[in-house]
């Protein structure tokens, strides 16, 4: 996507920064990649001109977006907590439920017990949706009825999982829009239910964010993380046409990584972050 | 705030004598960064900025005492005027039943608004009809279902394998039968660039003859809204646009890109959960919002 001649001209650079705010990285940190490559460029001799090009602006974002070893999500083996709970945040619509099915199928797949909370007791049909899901992967769920309150769900849903010995617990929440205060502390007790446990919990909090998110994700992201410690993003729906580059600007920001991609909305369309693959897929 | 950093600007440009045509550069890239803040597309930024730039020599900008007012008037009016000047109605049918189709990406809040509709309608007397069309997510006909039970809105549903252009087809049937003054399809999220899918509202749109299709799209989305629109408006040459999750501080400049490319109305937005969240669409209140 990004046309350039042999040299790097005002145009082609011109089109490299186009693309990236393309890819919903914002101006700044588009701006950045955009220094540090003509700074490289300058530095290093480059033979194979528009090609040589693209090869340091894809490892360039792919060192960027990068999984250290702290932050790949133990899909298998022995898992840092028994249960291991990983808390699915985000705001609506972004795909938290699907997300969390599809990894209770990645878990049980790698032979893992897992127990789902249905902690959205609010929205038309939640719960259903998530049973269904729940069939789908072969893990038990813990479900109150409508209207019940969310945190005494988690606390219930840990102590149940504690008792059958499950190997993770999967809390998926109500989609939540993060500039509303009395949402943000429902979500706040949720986590303290988990936390008064003393196991630990929860071991991984997720923010699924929408891959067709704009810069309103940077927003989501610091204040989700105001009301409980994010460890990581999942990034949805990147099977579409958005790129999901925000989470280059998140990562320089609040350097938290992308643990999970959907791809997709089958129970198997999940993948783990793989930034080369990512930096690749930006710019096809 | 814009309008200071404009000030800011111009009153550093009077430091150094004359402001020209090339300083006026400066303030627009303030304007740039600004929309580009606000996920306004920066193809459709780029064009704005040349009309705005257009209308700043043109209005001579350079010679007022309060240059960055003046500017950032300018740039107010010119987003208001491509929001789309006035409020625009949904078209009803001379001879009943309206339907209306709903459509998007997923997630973006189409069985929500689709409740809210039949809402409205109910409370002005037209007796909607409910039709649940998504036979892809799960327990997606039970969140219609449950909410159509909650405004007292009556659901038309068939059984799990169903298709869903038959579905909407013996919906407006329904509709008609029973005297609905108003159907509304509820479909499935789906990809701009999955065909298959692209075509089930192909033939859904063939099958049941709409009067209005509407676009729903999130108002948080970013560049990538331009794309997606653009698809589903050449595909299906929609008659207007909802945006939801406007009770985010989302700056919503995708609404931009959306009216630019489409030219389409945006016709309501929704502010909330709850199914009385429905808003017409403000285009002034919209052009403040995404100039921040
Ligand atoms: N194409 C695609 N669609 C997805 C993906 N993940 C989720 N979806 C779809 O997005 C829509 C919303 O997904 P949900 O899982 O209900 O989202 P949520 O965050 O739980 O929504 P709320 O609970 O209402 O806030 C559904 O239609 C899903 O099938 C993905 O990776 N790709
Ligand atoms: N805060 C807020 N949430 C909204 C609004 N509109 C819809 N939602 C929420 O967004 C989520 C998705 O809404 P749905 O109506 O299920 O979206 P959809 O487009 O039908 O989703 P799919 O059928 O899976 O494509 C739900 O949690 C809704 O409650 C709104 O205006 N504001
Ligand atoms: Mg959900
Ligand atoms: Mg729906």
């Amino acid at each position: 996507i990004v046309p350039i001649g042999t040299r790097l001209d005002d145009d082609a650079i011109d089109d490299i920064e186009a693309a990236l705010i393309g890819a919903d990285m914002g101006l700044e940190t588009s701006t950045e990649i955009v220094d540090e490559l003509r700074k490289r460029l300058r530095s290093e001799q480059l033979e194979d001109g528009p090609a040589g090009v693209m090869r340091v602006l894809e490892e360039q974002v792919a060192a960027m977006v990068a999984l250290g070893e702290e932050g790949v999500l133990p899909l298998e083996g022995v898992l840092p907590g028994k249960p291991y709970v990983v808390l699915i945040v985000g705001v609506n619509g972004a795909g938290k439920t699907t997300t969390a099915g599809k990894l209770a199928k990645r878990y049980t797949d790698a032979g893992k017990k897992v127990v789902i909370a249905a902690c959205d007791t609010f929205r038309a049909a939640a719960i259903p949706q998530l049973e269904i899901w729940a069939e789908r992967a072969g893990a038990d769920i813990v479900r109150a009825q409508h209207g019940a309150d969310p945190a005494a769900v988690a606390f219930d849903a840990l102590e149940a999982a504690k008792a059958r010995g499950a190997d993770v617990l999967l809390v998926d929440t109500a989609g939540r829009l993060h500039n509303k205060v009395n949402l943000m502390e429902e979500l706040k007790k949720i986590r303290r239910s988990l936390a008064k446990h003393d196991l630990g919990a929860p071991h991984e909090t997720l923010l699924v964010l929408d891959g067709t998110s704009g810069q309103n994700a940077l927003i989501q992201a610091r204040e989700f993380n105001q009301a409980t410690e994010l460890t990581g993003f999942a990034l949805t729906k990147l099977d579409g046409t958005a790129k999901g580059g925000i989470v280059v600007a998140l990562r320089r920001e609040m350097d938290l990584p992308v643990k999970l991609i959907g791809v997709g909305e089958g129970v198997d369309d999940l993948q783990p972050f793989d930034g080369a693959a990512f930096a690749k897929a930006l710019f096809a | 705030r814009l309008s200071e950093r404009f000030d800011d600007i111009f009153r550093s440009l009077r430091g150094q004598g004359r402001i020209t045509e090339r300083n006026i550069d400066e303030t627009l890239r303030e304007v740039r960064r600004s929309l580009l803040e606000a996920d306004v597309n920066f193809k459709v930024a780029k064009g704005f900025i040349l009309r705005v730039k257009e209308q700043a020599l043109g209005q001579d900008v350079l010679k007022s005492l309060t240059p960055g007012q003046q500017l950032v008037k300018i740039v107010h009016d010119e987003l208001v005027g491509l929001l789309g000047g006035s409020n625009s109605p949904l078209k009803l049918a001379d001879l009943p039943p309206t339907v209306i189709m709903l459509v998007g990406l997923q997630g973006c809040g189409k069985t929500t608004i689709a409740a809210k509709l039949a809402s409205q309608f109910k409370e002005k007397g037209r007796p909607p009809l409910l039709v649940a069309a998504d036979m892809y997510r799960p327990a997606a006909v039970e969140q219609l279902q449950t909410l159509g039970t909650s405004i007292e809105v009556p659901v038309f549903s068939q059984p799990a394998g169903s298709d869903p252009v038959e579905i909407c087809r013996l919906g407006v049937d329904e509709a008609r039968k029973t005297n609905r003054s108003v159907v509304i399809l509820d479909t499935a999220g789906r990809l701009s660039i999955d065909e298959e899918m692209m075509h089930e509202l192909d033939r859904i749109l063939q099958a049941t003859s709409p009067h209005e299709i509407l676009f729903v799209a999130d108002c948080m989305q970013g560049q990538d809204a331009v794309e997606t629109a653009g698809r589903f408006y050449e595909r299906l040459a929609f008659s207007g646009c909802v945006l939801t999750k406007f009770d985010s501080d989302a700056r919503g400049g995708a609404a931009l890109s959306i009216r630019e490319v489409t030219g389409q109305p945006i016709k309501f937005v929704g502010t909330g959960e709850k199914v009385g969240d429905l808003e017409p669409f403000h285009p002034d209140r919209m052009a403040s919002r995404i100039l921040g």
